[in-house]
C-alpha cells in the first residue's frame, strides 16, 4: 500500500541517513533499524560523529538542521578515512 | 584539515593535467578557464606548478561523467554528489571526476565549476575534507560563496603547506603595491615590520598584525602564522592592544572603544564591552598597548604618551593616573604600539623597534628589532 505523506518523508529521511553514513562515515552496511536504537548504538555514534564533523549541534538525533545539511549537494569523497 | 591515510603526496612539484572531455553545460574555454583558475588557487600557496597536456596519461585526469563511469563510486543524478577525486598516486589516483548530471555554471546560478574543481583538486593534491565550514575543503557545497572575493581559508593553506610547504620566495619578484584596502600579508622578516599588539597566551607569545598573528612557542624557533579569524572568528582585525591575566587564564583584546575576552580559542560571552567601564575618561578613544604585571597584579594601559594602572584584584583604576610614560618607564615612548612580558622583562614595541625594559632597575637594557622573536 502507498505510504501516507508523513510516513514517506520519514522513510526517505531514514534512507538518506543510512546511505549518507554508509557512504561518508564508514557505517557498516548491515546496520539496520538504526533510528529505533538506544544512544549507545553504532548508528547514533556515527550520527554524532557526522554532526561534530559538519559543525552541527551534536545530539545523535536526526533533527531538521542535520537533515538540511545532509540534503545539500556535496563532494562524494568520504569525510573520514578508515 | 585532514590528509588521506598514509599522507599520500606527489613526489614532484611539477604536475600535468588533462581535460579528457567536456560538459555541454559550458563553452569549452569556460571549462578550461575554471580548471586553470582552480589549479592556480593551490599553485599560489605551494611550490607546485601545473601544465596541461592534451593526450596521454596526465597526473591529474579530469573527466565529466554520469552514473556508472568505470570506478567504484557511481554518480547519482542531479544534486547530492557533485564530484569526487582521488588522492595522489599513479593510475586513477590524482584524477577528478565531475557529475555531468549537475548543471555546471560559471556563476552560482547552477553548480559553479571553479569552486567544485578547486575543492576536488585539493583532494588530487592530498587534502581530505576539513571540518571547518569556511574551508574550501569542507565537504558541503556552499552556493553563497562570493566568487569575486574567493580566497583559501587559513585551514586550507595550513593543510596544503603541511604537505608541500610554502611557495619559494623569489628575490627577483618586486613587491607590488596594491590599490586594495585589504592589507598585504605581513612578512615576519621585513625590517620595517611594526606590530599591532603582542600578548602571551598559555605560555606562548602571540604577535598580532592586521588580519594575522604569529604564534611563538619558546620551545620552537619558527613561529606559526595564522588568520585571527581562524582561531577567533568574532574578533576584529587590526587590534590595538592585548594582554593576558595569567591567574584567570584570560586574554583581553582591545580595538577602539571596545574590548573582548578570550579563553583559549573561545571568545567569552558578554563581550565586547566598552573600555570606559574600566575607568577611562571619555576622552580616551583607544588603547595603544597593555600589559599585566604578574607580581603586582596590576595592568598598565598605555595611551598616547601616558599610562593608566588598573588593579586586577579590585577591578578598578588606581588613583593618581594617568602618568607620563617617560617618568616611570625612562627610555620608553613617548608612544608604544604593543608590550608584553617575558623572563621578567617588559618588551615594548614602537614602529620597527623593540625595547627590553627591566621593571626592577627601571631602565632599558636592550634595543632590538620588532621581529627579533621570529628567528629571521
Amino acid at each position: 500500500l502507498p505510504l501516507n505523506g508523513a510516513a514517506r518523508d520519514e522513510e526517505d529521511s531514514m534512507d538518506l541517513v543510512q546511505h549518507y553514513l554508509e557512504d561518508y562515515y564508514n557505517l557498516a552496511k548491515d546496520a539496520k533499524q538504526f533510528a529505533k536504537r538506544k544512544d549507545s548504538s553504532p548508528v547514533v555514534k556515527k550520527i554524532q560523529e557526522m554532526q561534530k564533523f559538519l559543525g552541527l549541534k551534536v545530539t545523535g538525533k536526526l533533527d531538521s538542521d542535520t537533515l538540511q545539511v545532509m540534503r545539500k549537494p556535496r563532494c562524494g569523497v568520504p569525510d573520514l578515512g578508515e | 584539515f585532514r590528509t588521506f591515510p598514509g599522507m599520500p603526496t606527489w613526489r614532484k612539484t611539477h604536475l600535468t593535467y588533462r581535460i579528457v572531455n567536456y560538459t555541454l553545460d559550458l563553452p569549452r574555454d569556460a571549462v578550461d578557464s575554471a580548471i586553470e583558475k582552480a589549479l592556480k588557487v593551490w599553485e599560489e600557496v605551494t611550490p607546485l606548478t601545473f601544465s596541461r597536456i592534451c593526450e596521454g596519461e596526465a597526473d591529474i585526469m579530469i573527466t565529466f561523467a554520469v552514473r556508472k563511469h568505470g570506478d567504484f563510486f557511481d554518480f547519482d543524478g542531479p544534486g547530492k554528489v557533485l564530484a569526487h577525486a582521488y588522492p595522489p598516486g599513479p593510475g586513477i589516483n590524482g584524477d577528478a571526476h565531475f557529475d555531468d548530471d549537475e548543471q555546471w555554471t560559471k556563476d552560482t546560478s547552477g553548480t559553479n565549476l571553479f569552486l567544485v574543481a578547486a575543492h576536488e583538486l585539493g583532494h588530487s593534491l592530498g587534502l581530505q575534507h576539513s571540518d571547518k565550514p569556511e574551508a574550501l575543503m569542507y565537504p558541503v557545497y556552499n552556493s553563497s560563496t562570493d566568487l569575486a572575493r574567493f580566497r583559501l581559508s587559513q585551514d586550507d593553506v595550513t593543510g596544503i603547506q603541511s604537505l608541500y610547504g610554502p611557495p619559494p620566495a623569489s628575490p627577483d619578484d618586486p613587491v607590488k603595491p596594491t590599490e586594495s584596502a585589504r592589507p598585504q600579508t605581513p612578512a615576519k622578516c621585513d625590517p620595517t615590520l611594526s606590530l599591532d599588539a603582542v600578548t602571551t597566551l598559555r605560555g606562548e607569545i602571540l604577535f598580532f598584525k592586521d588580519r594575522h598573528f604569529w604564534r611563538k612557542s619558546l620551545r620552537t624557533l619558527e613561529p606559526g602564522f595564522y588568520l585571527i579569524s581562524s582561531f577567533w572568528p568574532s574578533l576584529p582585525s587590526g587590534m590595538d592592544a592585548a594582554y593576558e591575566v595569567t591567574s584567570r587564564d584570560i586574554v583581553f583584546i582591545f580595538k577602539g572603544k571596545q574590548f573582548w575576552a578570550i579563553r583559549g580559542n573561545e571568545v567569552q560571552a558578554g563581550y565586547p564591552r566598552g573600555i570606559h567601564i574600566l575607568g577611562f575618561p571619555p576622552s580616551v578613544k583607544k588603547i595603544d598597548a597593555a600589559i599585566f604585571d604578574k607580581q603586582k597584579k596590576k595592568t598598565y594601559f598605555f595611551v598616547e604618551d601616558k599610562y593608566w594602572r588598573f588593579d586586577e584584584k579590585k577591578q578598578s583604576m588606581d588613583p593618581g593616573f594617568p602618568r607620563q610614560i617617560v617618568e616611570d618607564f625612562p627610555g620608553v615612548g613617548p608612544k608604544v604600539d604593543a608590550v608584553f612580558e617575558a623572563f621578567g622583562f617588559f618588551y615594548f614595541f614602537s614602529g620597527s623597534s623593540q625595547l627590553e625594559f627591566d621593571p626592577n632597575a627601571k631602565k632599558v637594557t636592550r634595543i632590538l628589532k620588532s621581529n627579533s622573536w621570529f628567528h629571521c
